[in-house]
């Protein structure tokens, strides 16, 4: 795992996080519900809460889908190539792609859930954005959440110990939690969220 | 677009798989240092937009020192067979979807080096 340089991290007063949508989007609540399975994964080894709120002028965490150039210097490359990107904290800015085809898979766990496609899997990519935003680098750990490329067609959404171990560097563990070495069942947990 | 289940996916979405901006970098393979091929320098841009390079000014087509270190940089994070050359496994990685995040900030890695001296610390 790696970090920003100057390690930068939510401060302590700053354990209830809270995101919001880009309203032009107009997302679908199953979009929605796949940030908030998300940002539960990060919840659940950390002290971090995740709750929505409805206005992005309170909110922490901004997410939204922009195509091409959209104001931060970093323009989108159309289909595949680079598919999104967060910002350190504690700035807030998740931005993904609005021209690749999303698949919202409903909590399968499957590695492979394609043959080779223009299809990327959200949440895959929602929870390795989610890890920068918290404060994570990316990792050579091919295993890893934090490995910086997935292949259409791919689907990685657990944490993995090199993840887990970065981001309790920067946080600690969950209090409630058994620190992440085996994980409970998600339906069992209470953090935050709109699911 | 959002597809909301694996059967929704129209088979187009397969048969254009491997379109993609950097596809043509598969071209590449087997380019080595001292030559000059005509696509070396959006290579080169990639390489500048990830953090493997760092020096400001114009990319040329040029294999040069410069492009062979950031090969070597990005070979070793991505746990590849550290040659220095467009080799078909650098490549095939090079041409992967990514998160636009650098992997090198203001060109310093610890995608494996920070591994490295972790373990020496414990």
């Amino acid at each position: 795992y790696s970090f920003f340089p100057g390690k930068p991290r939510w401060p302590k007063r700053k354990r209830d996080l809270t995101y919001a949508f880009a309203p032009q989007n107009n997302l679908t609540d199953e979009v929605k519900r796949v940030f908030s399975r998300a940002f539960t994964r990060w919840a659940e080894v950390t002290p971090l809460n995740f709750t929505r709120s409805e206005s992005i002028l309170r909110a922490d965490i901004v997410i939204g889908f922009f195509s091409g150039e959209h104001g931060d210097g970093e323009p989108f490359d159309g289909a595949m190539g680079t598919l999104a990107h967060a910002s350190s904290p504690p700035t807030g800015m998740l931005h993904l792609d609005g021209d690749e085809d999303w698949l919202i898979s409903n909590g399968e766990i499957s590695r492979r859930i394609l043959p080779v496609t223009t299809v990327v899997d959200l949440e895959s990519v929602a929870v390795h954005e989610i890890g920068h935003l918290l404060g994570l680098g990316h990792s050579s750990v091919e295993d890893a959440i934090m490995f910086p490329a997935i292949s259409g067609g791919d689907r990685k959404v657990e944490l993995a110990k090199d993840d887990i171990e970065g981001i309790q560097h920067l946080y600690g563990g969950n209090p409630n939690g058994d620190g992440g070495g085996s994980k409970p069942s998600r339906e069992s947990q209470s953090t935050g969220g709109d699911s | 677009k959002f597809y909301t289940n694996v059967s929704s996916i129209p088979p187009l979405q397969f048969l254009n798989a491997t379109q993609n901006a950097w596809e043509t970098f598969s071209k590449l393979a087997g380019c080595h240092i001292g030559e000059n091929i005509n696509g070396l320098s959006k290579l080169k841009q990639y390489f500048r937009r990830f953090g493997y390079i760092t020096t400001t000014g114009n990319c040329t087509d040029d294999f040069d020192d410069v492009l062979q270190s950031a090969i070597n940089t990005y070979q070793k994070n991505f746990n590849l067979k550290v040659t220095g050359k467009l080799d078909s496994s650098t490549l095939r990685q090079i041409v992967k979807p990514r998160c636009g995040n650098p992997d090198l900030i203001d060109g310093v890695s610890e995608m494996n080096g920070g591994k490295i001296l972790r373990t020496t610390e414990k």
